[in-house]
């Protein structure tokens, strides 16, 4: 498995500033 | 505190935003920082219904990002804090920029080094924050396989430069440090014409 610590945290906790961009 | 857009060319020429860009993100945080009090300030709050709409849940990494936002450690955010850390999102920015929040990201503890159990009480928190569950073994052995990449130095941490090196030859663990809506910001947010104090 190839799968890194740091990815499973990138992923799963949600780090992504799109959101900030996009309208409610 | 200041408040307002004082000098979007001075913040343009420190950045890699041009004026119209610093003009339009500017529409930007006007918004977010006038969801819950209208004050031209961003708190952690409006962070983060900006980042997930519904004020859903508690978040390490919202924490976290939000921290590193606030440069002035004063618990919110003003315009020169939020368009100085973008800059390090955007597409044009530097790699090494990106390298270094990125790191700081992950250095809870801001030691200068990511520790095993930081590592480990990041995997923890967020598989469970987002309602996932793996065993103990599991993710001891996700962490030591990670561990025996990125530790080149076998000290049982990860300093800067293994950092760099472990993001160079994977180049995912950088993936969330770009947001393309950056380059198309002033298309997204055109009524920063309307306002905008420069002839561009």
């Amino acid at each position: 498995c190839n799968l890194n610590a740091f990815d499973i945290i990138s992923y799963s906790s949600g780090f992504d500033l799109s959101g900030l961009f996009e309208e409610e | 505190q200041p408040r307002g857009l004082e000098d979007p060319e001075l913040l343009a020429r420190e950045t890699v935003f041009s004026v119209s860009e610093i003009e339009a993100l500017y529409e930007l945080f006007k918004r977010i920082s006038s969801a819950v009090i209208d004050d031209g300030l961003i708190n952690k709050e409006e962070f983060q219904l900006a980042l997930f709409k519904i004020n859903k849940k508690e978040s390490l990494f919202v924490d976290r990002v939000f921290d590193l936002f606030d440069t002035k450690h004063s618990g919110i955010l003003g315009f020169e804090e939020f368009a100085r850390a973008l800059s390090v999102f955007h597409p044009n920015a530097l790699v090494d920029d990106k390298i270094e929040f990125s790191f700081q990201l992950y250095d809870l503890k801001q030691q200068g080094f990511i520790e095993r159990q930081e590592v480990k009480q990041m995997v923890v928190t967020t598989l469970a924050e987002s309602g996932m569950n793996l065993s103990d073994d599991v993710i001891e052995n996700i962490i030591n396989k990670t561990f025996e990449q990125a530790d080149t130095k076998h000290d049982g941490k990860i300093d800067k430069e293994e950092w760099k090196n472990l993001v160079l030859r994977h180049p995912s663990l950088l993936k969330n440090m770009t947001l393309q809506y950056l380059k198309d910001i002033t298309t997204t947010f055109p009524s920063f014409v309307f306002h905008s104090q420069v002839d561009d």
